[in-house]
């Protein structure tokens, strides 16, 4: 029931709380109040005959407009702590559970979360976020890159080019992230890079998030014929594992390096050598 | 003889929306998935047959110096992201060589299905020897369904400044002893803590 810091104050520190969940960071010289959670909304479903009955599917991204729900409230937590590497695992429930991570010699934080699979016993189709939210203050302005070249302005609720009245005020101003999202003020930059395409948005001042899984129990008549619900091994849903990677205050170019890092990562190649020795393989 | 081909066409395929978007119908993923791991499995071939070939031109040929292994082959590991890979687990000494595509050095923090918490020794090509550390697999890991390992750990080291557009090759081994002259160690350098 304490918090947990990771890292030095030198370079990077990070503190989260007794559950796991993210609650502060310092990078470098900056430090900003930082949490993070991980929700679902729920998909909409319907008969898809009207626009307002349309079901969320493979092509649209529809929550109901309740509130998402919180599945990282509480958690089972193990530290782990070494010369290379140390790292926070945490466990929330049986398909929701997260890695933090911080490696000595650098500059960010790596969240490594698997979700699933997905349990739909409820007849209900999720859509799984995961939250982070900064004193940043962002005044509704974020970033995000396009296929990972130019890094596009986002203004909530705003469209350049035409008066925009948004009738669904989450998915309206979900834009697609291929390598990052970022937040800014005056003082501070916050970032997440992804290490795969998923939807993002910054919904209130201070807030990034993204979806990393969902499984869907109606078709959205957009085209595919059948809902967005995929089993793997043994017919159970899918489990998707990734990982975030969050940068703040750092140069603009510390991003864009890491996102290259991360985009076009080492590739290892393994040869077992059950007779040669490392002087003969030397 | 591998066919780079079967890669390219995958890529190929994969540039439609339905790939990207995943708003593919599940035989479509399924087919995708089955044309991308082809590609995948026909390049493996043509690495090892490239490294094999940097490594170990000459060796091959003559019969006082040694060969690597003929009989076993470079593989890649496409499922480490679930701690999963038959050739770190199943052998007591193997190479990793870690190809970076990138054209800066950069530094790539190699992680290492491992089955025992034992003393692993992970040596450089000029036969430094790496700091390493052993971490405990999360449970979450080990539970997800379809993953078929027995690995509890992860070996993890750094494998620093790959060289751009190349690639470092480091020599693993559980309980590893030197033949010949001993190697001049920092000795605050080496530290392994589970």
């Amino acid at each position: 029931a304490e918090n947990i810091v990771l890292g030095d104050h030198m370079s990077l520190s990070l503190t989260l709380n007794e559950n796991g969940e993210l609650s502060s960071a310092t990078f470098g010289e900056k430090t900003i109040k930082l949490s993070q959670g991980i929700y679902y909304y729920s998909g909409a479903a319907g008969n898809n005959e009207e626009f307002k009955n349309r079901s969320s599917g493979a092509y649209i991204f529809r929550p109901t407009p309740a509130q998402p729900i919180l599945l990282s409230a509480k958690g089972e937590v193990k530290q782990y702590k070494g010369p290379i590497v140390e790292e926070v695992q945490v466990i929330y429930s049986n398909w929701v559970s997260q890695t933090i991570r911080r490696y000595t010699d650098e500059e960010y934080v790596e969240v490594n979360w698997i979700v699933g699979p997905i349990p739909i016993d409820d007849n209900v189709g999720k859509e799984i976020i995961i939250r982070y939210e900064s004193d940043i203050k962002s005044n509704g302005v974020f970033y995000t890159d396009s296929n990972g070249r130019e890094t596009l302005k986002r203004v909530r609720d705003f469209r350049p080019t035409w008066k925009l009245e948004l009738a669904e005020k989450i998915s309206g101003n979900y834009y697609p992230v291929t390598s990052r999202i970022s937040i800014k003020d005056e003082k501070n930059q916050f970032s997440v890079l992804t290490d795969r395409a998923q939807g993002g948005s910054s919904l209130n001042d201070g807030q990034i998030e993204l979806m990393v899984h969902r499984r869907l129990l109606h078709d959205d008549a957009f085209g595919v014929g059948e809902a967005l619900n995929e089993t793997a091994y043994g017919g159970v849903g899918l489990v998707a594992v990734g990982s975030h990677y969050l940068t703040a205050g750092g140069r603009p170019a510390t991003d864009k390096f890491l996102a290259h890092r991360k985009l076009m990562d080492s590739w290892m190649f393994f040869t077992p050598t059950p007779t040669t020795t490392f002087q003969q393989w030397q | 003889r591998g066919d780079l081909n079967a890669l390219r066409s995958a890529m190929g395929v994969m540039q439609h929306h339905d790939a990207i978007t995943g708003t593919e119908k599940q035989l479509v993923a399924f087919d995708y998935a089955r044309i991308l791991s082809q590609g995948m499995a026909e390049c493996e071939i043509v690495v090892d047959a490239a490294l094999r070939k940097i490594i170990a031109p000459k060796t091959a040929d003559t019969e006082d110096q040694p060969k690597l292994d003929d009989e076993f082959k470079t593989v890649t590991c496409p499922l480490l992201n679930v701690s999963q890979c038959a050739t770190t687990e199943e052998n007591k000494s193997f190479v990793v060589t870690v190809y970076n595509p990138l054209s800066k050095p950069v530094t790539h923090y190699v992680r290492l299905p491992v089955i025992d918490n034992a003393n692993y020794t992970v040596l450089c090509p000029m036969g430094k020897k790496q700091v390493t550390q052993l971490v405990p697999i999360s449970d979450a890991v080990k539970r997800i369904p379809g993953r078929a390992s027995k690995a509890e750990f992860e070996l993890v080291f750094r494998a620093k400044n790959l060289p751009p557009l190349g690639f470092r090759s480091y020599y693993v081994s559980q309980d590893a002893k030197l033949d010949g002259e001993e190697h001049d160690y920092t000795g605050g350098q080496v530290r392994r803590e589970p």
